[in-house]
């Protein structure tokens, strides 16, 4: 079941977020505020119970510039060794592809495998390159995906994908575990004359204490 | 465990952008914490599509960079921030700002080990301004000063000053905890260590009885 923005709030609540003042202005949309991404989120039926939406997909039209920063964590789940290999080999991505409910973590060669699995399923849909997706999880460490619920999702999934601020919120729901309030944030400046657009989402509550590199 | 995606529409080079992130994360999301468990699975992903036609960035120097990179911080904290806001059984987010260090990471260093205590986080719950733990806390953040250069407030409640006690209204103290639990808000925990240059800051929450039912029942 895919949901819109204001559906997902049926969920969870957004959190206030506070930003000091600055030369930029906050503006709606969270990660599909700048020019070029789309996202949605949906109910996929990865959650151990509920219906909360639980499957999120955000992606960009082009070859997006690519960076990321992940857990120093020794026991570092499949998609953390996966996006650490591509960004190691890949300076642009297309699309990040975010489960919740299980962390693929301390799953084996079998964890790492179902990561490639998603990503070329994804990458098939959306017309991509598989080393042009990325894959975060959240969830029960030492589960593996639900990985026939997600590649049954995932036709959908995209077809949901929109610009739109009800995509962002979506998504923003979709990747929430225990927390209380969704996280989604995004700003306006001009930078070399001309406006750019940053928007983000995060989720966290507990096992919180990043060091990340 | 802590996700993050974050977009933009700036022009930028691989290696800038690359430096950028990590620079905004270090400022951001690696200064918070709930309960000083690192996760399996922690990562932020930052894409820039690059559409929007500014002047390409290619180097951390240019004029636009700095401001790209103040933009890029501003967002990650706000998201960070709402991360430790919404720590489990939390009812405020605790700010914490250490000055007078001589580099910004010593700084950070401190003000995290600050909001890492659990017996500082149990104090807030507590609604006890209990500026010695608070101390104790910079003490072994592994940085060193000069224990008579510490000054600690409470809001605008000086607790400690010159590395001693000072009198300070208890029941003001305490309702200024108090009321920051009753509207979810925040309380602000101030430190300077001496007269350096630097400051940096982290963001926790306070540990209530809810945290351990939450985690003594949720169980993987």
């Amino acid at each position: 079941v895919s949901v819109s923005g204001s559906e997902a709030f049926n969920f969870i609540p957004a959190a206030p977020i506070f930003l000091p003042q600055g030369p930029w202005n906050q503006i709606p949309g969270g990660v599909t505020a700048a020019e070029g991404f789309k996202a949605a989120g949906m109910y996929g039926g990865l959650r151990a119970k509920g219906e909360k939406p639980d499957l999120a997909l955000v992606t960009c039209d082009v070859d997006a510039t690519s960076a990321g920063a992940f857990t120093t964590n020794v026991v570092a789940a499949a998609p953390v060794l996966y996006c650490k290999n591509i960004l190691n080999v890949s300076k642009s991505a297309r699309a990040v592809l975010i489960n919740a409910g299980q962390a693929n973590a301390a799953t084996g060669d079998a964890g790492y495998q179902d990561v490639i699995e998603c990503s070329n399923a994804l990458a098939k849909l959306l017309q991509m390159k598989p080393e042009e997706v990325l894959i975060e999880s959240t969830g029960v460490i030492g589960q593996r995906i639900k990985k026939g619920p997600l590649l049954e999702s995932l036709p959908k999934l995209v077809n949901s994908l929109s610009s739109s601020t009800e995509g962002a919120d979506a998504a923003a729901v979709a990747i929430t575990t225990t927390d209380l309030v969704c996280k989604s944030v995004a700003i306006e400046s001009q930078v070399g004359g001309r406006t750019v657009r940053i928007g983000g989402m995060a989720k966290g509550s507990g096992m919180i204490h990043p060091n990340m590199a | 465990t802590m996700l993050g995606v974050i977009t933009t529409d700036a022009l930028v080079t691989s290696e800038v952008w690359r430096e950028m992130v990590q620079v905004a994360v270090n400022r951001s999301f690696n200064q918070i914490t709930v309960d000083g468990d690192t996760s399996t699975n922690d990562t932020v992903i930052a894409l820039a599509s690059g559409l929007s036609g500014s002047t390409r960035i290619s180097s951390l120097n240019y004029h636009e960079a700095i401001h790209l990179q103040a933009c890029l911080d501003v967002v990650m904290q706000g998201l960070a921030k709402s991360i430790a806001w919404d720590g489990e059984g939390a009812t405020c987010l605790i700010e914490v700002t250490v000055s007078g260090a001589d580099s910004e990471a010593e700084a950070a260093k401190i003000a995290r080990s600050i909001a890492s205590s659990s017996l500082v986080k149990a104090a807030v719950y507590g609604r006890d301004p209990n500026w010695g733990r608070i101390a104790a806390a910079a003490g072994y953040a592994g940085i060193s000063f000069h224990q008579t250069k510490l000054q600690v407030l409470l809001g605008n409640i000086l607790l400690m000053e010159d590395g001693e006690p000072q009198p300070f209204d208890r029941a003001a103290a305490s309702n200024y905890l108090k009321k920051a639990g009753e509207t979810h808000g925040t309380v602000e925990i101030n430190v300077s260590v001496g007269d350096g240059p630097a400051r940096g800051q982290a963001w926790g929450c306070d540990l209530s009885y809810d945290y351990v039912k939450i985690n003594a029942e949720y169980t993987t």
